[in-house]
């Protein structure tokens, strides 16, 4: 087709098009190498904030990374979520493409993983998300997600634990009508 | 989020993500970008697509798959688009999120919903250097 090859991606973050772009045409790379070229430009130069070390923290103060790579004829389909202690994302999900026949891999399997893979182990903090997280502990951890758990998440911090009403919900309906004769 | 899609001049098609999760993930959790068919998509022969905004809510939907299989069953992307965006907007009126698409001959499109405009980049033969397009939502 006269409109090939092509490289497209959201936001106006034109270095990830440009790295993508350049790795087709001038590099000679696949697909799925222009697009982990494109990615990790992106994750290496956070773009806008939100691809890359120094996102969000979490409750723990630390950030975590996802990034799927995909190629047309599906023989690997390797993404990686909530990485930690490892920067480049996309081009761990490359390395799980490459050296394994694994799908999905999560959170510290997949940190132990890329360490496996020689990939450098460091914090994804910045000065930004670490005063990010300093003040929402300030702000009595406010907003949060956690919900049905005491002490009142919308007033405190954690730890949490579940509140009890729960649990008297859960072994009601454990004891109704359910017995060995009648439930596989 | 970074939502990615590259076809080289063989017509193979790559998709991939990649995301701190900044503004919609819930920190420390997995977002939708890792997941197949949520963050994005593709398939040899039909396209790829890719989304970016509140993927807790868009991740519902599969709205990369969905928009694949449309142009696979012959769908322009912009209309492959549309038809992947419509369930959310039907269910999650006030859902912000938007969707790039390319169809595996080269053809591409973006459609928005919650943003006023959404811009997206794109690299190839029509265009002498890499363009920043912006579509109305």
């Amino acid at each position: 087709s006269q409109y090939l090859p092509i490289v497209i991606n959201t936001w106006f973050v034109s270095n990830a098009t440009n790295a993508a772009w350049e790795e087709l045409t001038v590099h000679g790379g696949s697909a799925v190498d222009a697009v982990v070229a494109g990615c990790s430009q992106c994750e290496a130069s956070q773009c806008r904030g939100t691809v890359g070390f120094g996102g969000d923290p979490d409750e723990n103060g630390e950030t975590t990374l996802d990034a799927m790579i995909m190629d047309g004829y599906f023989d690997s389909l390797p993404p990686v979520a909530a990485l930690r202690m490892v920067k480049p994302a996309i081009a761990v999900a490359r390395a799980v493409m490459d050296y394994t026949e694994h799908t999905l891999l999560v959170g510290d399997q997949a940190s132990l993983f890329a360490k496996d893979m020689g990939f450098t182990v460091e914090t994804l903090t910045t000065n930004k998300s670490y005063i990010d997280w300093k003040n929402w502990i300030d702000n009595k951890c406010q907003p949060n997600f956690r919900q049905n758990v005491i002490p009142n998440p919308k007033t405190s911090c954690g730890p949490y634990k579940p509140k009890e009403r729960i649990e008297q919900h859960l072994n009601n309906r454990m004891n109704f009508g359910i017995s060995p004769n009648n439930h596989d | 989020t970074i939502g990615m899609i590259a076809i080289d001049k063989n017509g193979n098609i790559s998709a991939g993500t990649s995301t701190n999760g900044l503004s919609h993930k819930v920190p420390g959790r997995v977002g939708d970008s890792p997941l197949m068919g949520a963050g994005s998509y593709a398939m040899n022969g039909a396209g790829g697509a890719a989304c970016t905004g509140d993927g807790d809510i868009m991740m519902r939907f599969l709205p990369s798959f969905q928009a694949v299989m449309m142009m696979k069953s012959g769908m322009e992307p912009s209309l492959a688009l549309k038809a992947a965006m419509a369930p959310i907007i039907q269910y999650y009126p006030s859902f912000f999120g938007a969707m790039i698409a390319v169809s595996s001959n080269g053809t591409f499109a973006a459609v928005c919903h919650g943003y006023k405009t959404f811009p997206f980049c794109v690299a190839s033969p029509s265009f002498h250097e890499v363009k920043v397009l912006k579509v109305q939502c």
